[in-house]
């Protein structure tokens, strides 16, 4: 069944989007330096790699998407995850 | 697809439940487990079997649930489902027994398909962003015709090659042996190329002006240069490069223009602009091969490389395009790149460059790179067979 309301805050959004990668891990420390357009960024390469509209918005497309069970290994990983690989 | 970075050195690998699911029958568990690692033997040479008891195993299958000792607890129904550490870090898989395990059953979570996916990243694959592929990190439902999409058949035969053992009958067996090979005196004097490509059904092809070659293991094949306008009758001679993509279609570049091929017929109305079918892609290229490391075309022109992926839109990325040295130890100005046996190759005037897709760096081998390309792929004998200088 899908759910009646799909609406998601920030906060999960960044706690889902950490857990898998596309963002750094969170902690109370760091969690305050968070912009909204790194969110955004965060955001819009979930949507890419899942191959949905690439709005940059919690939209109910992605947040349906991020309600999916799913694998809890990173969807970011290897060379192509970090910037400053070698590569 | 994506690979991690790391894969087992053996081919022939232990696995053992050590904790079963409540509530589903171990027997069946069993047989679901196996089935799910026959998924990938049967793309490959991997062997799968099973243990039990204290004996140590590659990969250990667990059911758990909540905090299960790896720092990376479970989260109830819904929501994670399992994971699974790559082989640099052990290779295990762990399940969350929250959830409602099923066998051949559209209700609940199916334990084949979860399970095949796992042992997926126990192996080196990592998640796939193309949706109809197993690794494909979101959760599918049964399918009880389920077969492995070409993308997980191309990133697990990237990691560990293609079947070539089909049972009993078929043990023993071994490849062809390459004819002799011979010296090609054209290729010999001047072992610059102007792009090299595999076929889809995996020889090794070199342009050079109007003529080919097809390369052996040792060199070059017998009855061979063969002129380019024979075989792919409306191409020009000069191109600039080539790749066979996994669709099986080969594409030839030259100026702003490329044809696309299947096998050696043209597949439909060619040439075109580059600008058109590759956009985002400059003229004139240098090279361009399929990367091993994900299954995308890389492009290279003087010091830039630019990744394009077809499923994508845009196909290349703002952030591209990228300096050539991020290919550790590559030269800018390659003349040609091709994939062969799991490394991509580099060439560049009379020299060649062997990069690890999985070190991400020039290999460091004896002797070490730029090697000559007459001696170590033309089979040229009197080319020196030691390093070369690298062109400054």
């Amino acid at each position: 069944a899908t759910p009646a309301n799909l609406a998601i805050s920030d906060t999960t959004a960044a706690n889902y989007l950490a857990q898998y990668g596309y963002l750094p891990p969170t902690n109370p420390e760091n969690s305050a330096f968070l912009s909204s357009e790194r969110l955004t960024a965060a955001i819009e390469e979930f949507q890419a790699f899942a191959g949905i509209n690439i709005t940059g918005e919690l939209n109910e497309e992605t947040a349906k998407l991020m309600a999916t069970p799913r694998c809890g290994v990173k969807d970011k990983v290897g060379p192509a995850a970090d910037g400053r690989s070698k590569r | 697809y994506a690979l991690q970075g790391s894969r087992w050195r053996t081919k022939n690998l232990t696995y053992k439940l050590s904790k079963y699911p409540t509530g589903l029958n171990k027997q069946e568990v069993d047989k679901e487990i196996a089935k799910a690692f026959s998924v990938w033997s049967g793309e490959t040479d991997l062997t799968f079997t099973p243990k039990s008891g204290y004996e140590n195993v590659h990969i250990e299958i667990r059911f758990e649930v909540g905090e299960h000792g790896d720092g990376d607890p479970f989260d109830g129904p819904g929501g994670t489902l399992a994971h699974a550490y790559f082989p640099v870090y052990g290779g295990d898989a762990h399940f969350d027994d929250s959830e409602r395990w099923t066998i051949r059953s559209y209700r609940g979570t199916n334990l084949f398909q979860v399970a095949a996916h796992e042992f997926g990243h126990s192996l080196g694959l990592s998640h796939s962003d193309i949706k109809s592929a197993l690794m494909a990190p979101f959760y599918r439902g049964y399918d009880p015709y389920f077969t492995l999409d070409q993308d997980d058949i191309d990133a697990i035969q990237a990691l560990y090659g293609k079947k070539t053992n089909y049972g009993p009958r078929g043990q023993g067996t071994t490849s062809r042996p390459s004819p002799p090979a011979e010296e090609d005196p054209e290729l010999c004097k001047d072992p610059k190329v102007d792009a090299m490509f595999n076929t889809k059904d995996g020889d090794t092809i070199v342009f050079k002006g109007k003529h080919y070659w097809k390369l052996t293991d040792n060199g070059v094949a017998s009855g061979y240069p063969r002129r380019i306008s024979s075989t792919w009758k409306e191409l020009p001679s000069n191109i600039d490069a080539a790749f066979t993509y996994r669709n099986g279609k080969t594409y030839f570049f030259k100026g702003t223009q490329y044809w696309r091929y299947i096998n050696s017929t043209m597949d439909g109305d060619y040439p075109k602009e580059i600008s058109d079918g590759f956009t985002g892609i400059p003229d004139h290229i240098d090279a361009a091969t399929v990367w091993t490391g994900n299954g995308k075309i890389y492009f290279y022109k003087g010091t830039k490389f630019w990744r394009f992926d077809p499923a994508s839109k845009p196909p290349v990325r703002s952030n591209y395009p990228k300096l050539i040295k991020n290919w550790q130890g590559i030269p800018d100005h390659v003349n040609a790149a091709v994939t062969y046996k799991g490394y991509t190759y580099f060439f560049q005037d009379n020299a060649y460059y062997r990069f690890n897709d999985r070190t991400f760096s020039v290999d460091v081998a004896e002797p070490a790179f730029p090697r000559s390309t007459a001696y170590w792929w033309f089979g040229c004998k009197s080319a020196n067979r030691g390093t070369l200088e690298p062109r400054r």
